[in-house]
């Protein structure tokens, strides 16, 4: 369980370092190996947050499986954010 | 009974604690955050005279250790906080090589990435 | 991710920087 969880913060890094590469490319500025380490933790553990937050919806709902209104629920708190995450939703299903 | 103040409690909160004009701080405010990574339409702010903007990071130097609570522990959000500050003062006076990137490079995976 | 390389480039622009770096993200931590 431990190598596995290693492993998948392990990609989660390597994308976030991926992703931080493209930014430093557009904005001409540079992110220190320690800041793309945080960033990564900090999604990691957030992730973790996400999926106890979406299991709890799913079961609240009385189903096994969690579905993407459970992830627009995740979304509530800002208009902006669940405006974003439903026309995503509607991308993918088309 | 109505769930509003009574005359009492009203003369007790209007003396004590309530801000108003005669008041050098007429109010507090936390910072308006907008995302910066969606389109969002950002609602300009007039810093309004009077009104205290409360600072986040004030601070953080209390921040990287959970405090002593009473009857209610801290969240999980409040741990996830205070366990990235520590990693942050952990990693603060690194030169080149991050000790984070250092032990978990060798459970990557390239299969994993998409 | 996106949202704390923005917030961190913003930042450090505000510094004056053109490096992020953790005393930069500490900053905007709170708020992200």
């Amino acid at each position: 369980e431990f190598s596995h969880r290693q492993r998948l913060k392990a990609a989660v890094h390597y994308t976030v370092g991926c992703l931080c590469q493209e930014v430093e490319l557009d904005k001409q500025m540079h992110f220190s190996k320690q800041t793309i380490a945080a960033i990564s933790e900090v999604t990691f553990r957030q992730c973790e947050n996400f999926a106890k937050d979406l299991e709890m919806f799913a079961r609240h709902a009385k189903r096994s499986t969690i579905s993407t209104e459970d992830v627009k629920l995740l979304a509530r708190r800002s208009n902006s954010l669940l405006k974003y995450i439903t026309k995503k939703n509607e991308e993918i299903a088309q | 009974k109505d769930g509003l103040l009574s005359e009492e409690e009203f003369n007790l909160w209007n003396r004590l604690y309530r801000l108003g004009d005669s008041d050098e701080v007429k109010g507090v405010a936390l910072p308006r955050s907008h995302f910066q990574s969606l389109q969002e339409d950002r609602a300009t702010q007039e810093p309004t005279t009077g009104i205290h903007q409360l600072s986040l990071s004030e601070w953080s130097v209390w921040q990287d250790h959970p405090l002593p609570t009473y009857q209610v522990d801290h969240s999980y959000r409040c741990r996830h906080f205070i366990s990235i500050m520590q990693m942050i003062e952990e990693m603060r006076h690194e030169e080149d090589e991050c000790s984070y990137e250092l032990k978990i490079r060798p459970f990557l995976q390239m299969e994993d990435v998409c | 991710v996106l949202e704390a390389a923005a917030r961190g480039v913003s930042q450090a622009q505000a510094e004056g920087l053109n490096v992020v770096d953790v005393d930069q993200l500490e900053k905007v931590l709170p708020q992200l």
